[in-house]
């Protein structure tokens, strides 16, 4: 664990925390993905089903536990509680334009061709995706509010972290894993655009708008 | 390499 990795995770908790916040302090999920946040649960649903078999350390399953409740627990305040404030008519992204291709190259190209190993790779290629319905959203509505801009910033925060955390880890233990590496810089990458604006506009007090 | 996958991170 080095500060990197450290700083990456507490930036996704950040994230998920900022999003729960968001949505039960304001009673609404407008403006926000459910696509997303479905693909968000299948990603660590598919990613942690080593749980109960590959204990790393305490913190790691706490924090599996934690991301795994709180991406159910989005999806039960979208869909359910404050299913009435879901803005599906902008959320129209289609699921399985990213579920198959990440299935089938998941399939293809993996580290070992058995079921948890395959579910882990899954995992990684739907995750780094997984935003493309949120990002299709903000640039259909044309802008985003702060908190949904600090909670993307947050999120696409987290795999740039990861990535210094990787190559630090190449240099200190020899450590490398090409598939999530690659994942990880394309996931980073669809977060630039947004990362400009953010940086341009949100952090100057202004809101997160889309040059028309 | 033929060692096992070894996912440490999150």
């Amino acid at each position: 664990m080095n500060i990197f990795r450290l700083g990456g995770d507490l930036a996704h908790l950040l994230a998920i925390i900022i999003l729960l916040l968001k949505i039960w302090t304001t009673r609404s999920c407008a403006g926000i993905s459910g696509k997303s946040q479905i693909l968000f649960a299948l990603t660590f649903t598919a990613r942690y089903l080593d749980l109960f078999t590959n204990f790393v350390s305490v913190y790691n399953s706490v924090m599996k536990v934690v991301y795994l409740a709180a991406a159910y627990a989005t999806l039960y305040l979208m869909y359910v509680k404050f299913k009435a404030t879901y803005d599906h008519n902008h959320d129209t992204f289609r699921l399985e334009f990213l579920i198959l291709p990440a299935a089938g190259l998941a399939l293809i190209i993996n580290h070992e061709f058995s079921i948890i190993e395959v579910m882990w790779t899954f995992s990684i290629y739907l995750e780094a995706v997984a935003i493309l319905p949120q990002l299709f959203m903000v640039s259909k509505t044309g802008e985003a509010e702060s908190i949904t801009s600090h909670y993307l910033f947050a999120l696409g925060s987290y795999r740039a972290l990861y990535i210094v955390n990787w190559v630090y880890r190449y240099y200190s233990e020899g450590f490398y894993d090409m598939i999530a590496t690659l994942a990880g810089v394309v996931q980073t990458v669809l977060y630039c655009d947004f990362f400009y604006l953010y940086i341009t506009k949100v952090l100057k007090g202004k809101k997160l708008q889309l040059p028309a | 390499d033929d060692a096992e996958p070894d996912h440490d991170e999150l």
